[in-house]
């Protein structure tokens, strides 16, 4: 159609045979760069945070002129949604003007596992970074996780929440765990609390055997461990928008050459 | 040079007049009908109409475009029309049999951003280059 919604009349106006719109599927799927179609599991993704938060990268760049966004907004959006501060901040603006890729990354981790009584109330983390197409180096990367306001018998408490990369795990005791992060908050903030990961993405992208995820834990001003879930910060049980996430930003390194098919 | 050439070629075909090549006259290079000159026409690429909205989260699609028409003299009507068209259309109006015309293409592409799922679940916001026409010149 030209701009008028009318058929050119030097274009053969024809529906394309099932084979025909297979190979060209086929040919975008590989100017966007993928072997295949994707096959997501979307029993609760579609509403996650990691989405929404991609999804406000997404409108910043692309200026919100898009008005079947909104549409596709509402969509991907939880019936209720709660009051929240907005996902994507500045800094995120500042890493996405260099990017040519940003990754939003499930936690993998589905049911806690026993730790001893000094570390009961750590809890881990895994993503899945080995589908990174290649020539793709890591420019920041940002573990996420949502806390809410406290109001319970800790409302007057400050907490050092500390991450922690997984170095190597032991069959007969305890991992060995590199601290990334501290970070003192009163228990009335709210918001997403970002963790810089940037080195450690880098390492799991170069060797995933590397990869045994994150440990998170609290303690209260006094040195006390805490729940995860005491001072506020939202776990696998919270709601779907509040979910803790990772999320990469990639520059490539390397000339991509597409393949011969 | 041209005119030489093209009294040579009536020469020799002139047992066969009626087969003879129709040498383009200046009359069939003028661009004033707009309707066949290069031009960009919208071409929807609809991520929807694929089926494909249960892994690409945007846009639904994307106006790709694409370029369509002549390339007839005089070449400055078409705006981005490169010097390389200039000597093309010199060399096609001494052997227009064998050297064609410059080519209606692209001169000016833009990216579009595009969010989507992998099979992990994971949300990939990738931006592709030279996806979509924003201008189309003569080549």
């Amino acid at each position: 159609l030209d701009g008028a919604n009318e058929i050119h009349a030097s274009f053969i106006h024809r529906r394309l045979r099932t084979h025909e719109k297979r190979e060209m599927q086929k040919e975008i799927l590989s100017i966007l760069g993928l072997p295949h179609r994707p096959r997501p599991h979307l029993a609760h993704g579609k509403f996650n945070s990691a989405p929404l938060f991609m999804l406000d990268l997404y409108n910043s760049i692309s200026g919100g002129d898009d008005e079947g966004l909104q549409g596709l907004l509402d969509h991907y959006k939880p019936a209720v949604v709660t009051q929240s501060p907005p996902l994507a901040t500045l800094q995120d603006s500042t890493f996405l003007n260099d990017a040519d890729m940003v990754m939003s990354f499930v936690n993998l981790v589905e049911n806690d596992r026993e730790f001893s009584a000094d570390r009961r109330h750590h809890k881990e983390f895994r993503f899945n970074l080995s589908q990174i197409p290649e020539g793709e180096a890591v420019t920041a990367s940002e573990f996420r996780i949502y806390k809410d306001c406290v109001s319970n018998a800790f409302k007057n408490e400050t907490f050092i929440i500390s991450v922690y990369q997984v170095l190597q795990e032991h069959e007969d005791r305890e991992a060995d765990l590199f601290l990334l992060d501290a970070r003192t908050l009163w228990a009335a903030e709210e918001g997403w609390l970002e963790f810089d990961i940037t080195a450690t993405s880098n390492l799991w992208v170069m060797s995933p055997q590397h990869n045994l995820g994150l440990q998170l834990n609290v303690r209260t001003s006094a040195g006390h461990s805490m729940m995860l879930r005491d001072a506020g910060l939202v776990g696998r049980d919270g709601p779907h928008s509040k979910q803790p996430f990772m999320v990469a930003f990639f520059k490539v390194s390397e000339v991509h050459v597409r393949t011969t098919r | 040079s041209t005119a030489g050439r093209r009294r040579q070629q009536s020469r020799n075909r002139s047992t066969q007049p009626q087969e003879a090549p129709r040498v383009p006259s200046m009359a069939d290079y003028n661009s004033s009908d707009q309707k066949t000159a290069c031009r960009k026409h919208e071409l929807y690429v609809s991520f929807r109409e694929l089926g494909w909205q249960d892994w690409i989260i945007a846009p639904e699609g994307y106006a790709a475009n694409y370029c369509d028409g002549e390339c007839s003299f005089p070449l400055n009507a078409h705006m981005n029309a490169t010097n390389h068209a200039i000597v093309q259309t010199l060399v096609h109006l001494m052997n227009p049999e064998n050297v064609p015309k410059p080519c209606c293409a692209p001169t000016k592409l833009n990216a579009i951003s595009v969010l989507y799922f992998d099979d992990n679940s994971n949300v990939i916001l990738k931006k592709y280059k030279n996806m979509v026409v924003r201008a189309c010149g003569c080549h």
